[in-house]
């Protein structure tokens, strides 16, 4: 494992950690996006399918364990927490997340390495992360100040995709390893996606 | 065709 992959999981495990800690500690979800929640659930629930079929590494299976439960920690917090469940701002988070459900899976069936289970539940992760920001974003838009820790949220999140994509590069350089094309055109939307926010993020 | 390789990457 090389530096930029380590340090692409250590943003990605900083940033649902720094949340799930806010959340807890403030006892409030205000500015944060259930449905954005929701659908990184669903995005580690489907990737990590492979938990108990594909052995990598105890770092693998460690990292899928602790991602799985840490975002549904968060979700579970903002929907029957008694304290945190009362500060979501519902009227604002309005994103129709079941359609990038269904437009990613629909992808994963027509595009995915193989049509096999797996394959497809992978395919379909991929592409609903990708996208899994987006009432996240349109969230932050509606709201008049970014509160910082859901700055930083997102900030690391943007961190973890950019360090993955310079992970792949260096894996093509030194290992031959082609990533899969799924990853790299997904991985540079999703990035694409935090650099625009941060754009205007910074003009502020 | 073989069955491609398990994701090593999270």
């Amino acid at each position: 494992m090389n530096a930029f992959r380590f340090l692409g999981d250590m943003t990605h495990l900083f940033s649902v950690l720094v949340l799930l800690l806010k959340i807890y500690a403030t006892k409030s979800c205000s500015g944060v996006s259930r449905k954005t929640q929701e659908l990184y659930m669903v995005v580690f629930l489907a990737r990590y399918m492979d938990l108990f079929t594909d052995y990598i590494s105890l770092y693998n299976s460690v990292m899928k364990v602790v991602f799985i439960t840490s975002s549904a920690a968060i979700v579970w917090c903002m929907r029957r927490h008694p304290q945190v469940r009362r500060t979501y701002d519902k009227e604002q988070d309005t994103f129709r997340h079941v359609v990038l459900v269904a437009a990613a899976f629909v992808l994963a069936l027509i595009f995915n390495e193989r049509f096999t289970f797996r394959e497809i539940c992978w395919a379909f992760s991929i592409y609903l992360e990708a996208v899994a920001i987006l009432p996240q974003l349109v969230l932050l838009q509606r709201g008049r100040n970014v509160d910082n820790l859901t700055g930083q949220y997102v900030f690391f999140l943007g961190a973890y995709r950019a360090f993955y994509i310079l992970n792949w590069i260096y894996r093509y350089f030194t290992e031959g390893h082609h990533s899969r094309w799924i990853s790299w055109l997904s991985g540079l939307v999703q990035t694409g996606l935090y650099a625009d926010f941060f754009y205007y993020y910074f003009l502020r | 065709d073989s069955e491609p390789e398990a994701h090593d990457e999270l």
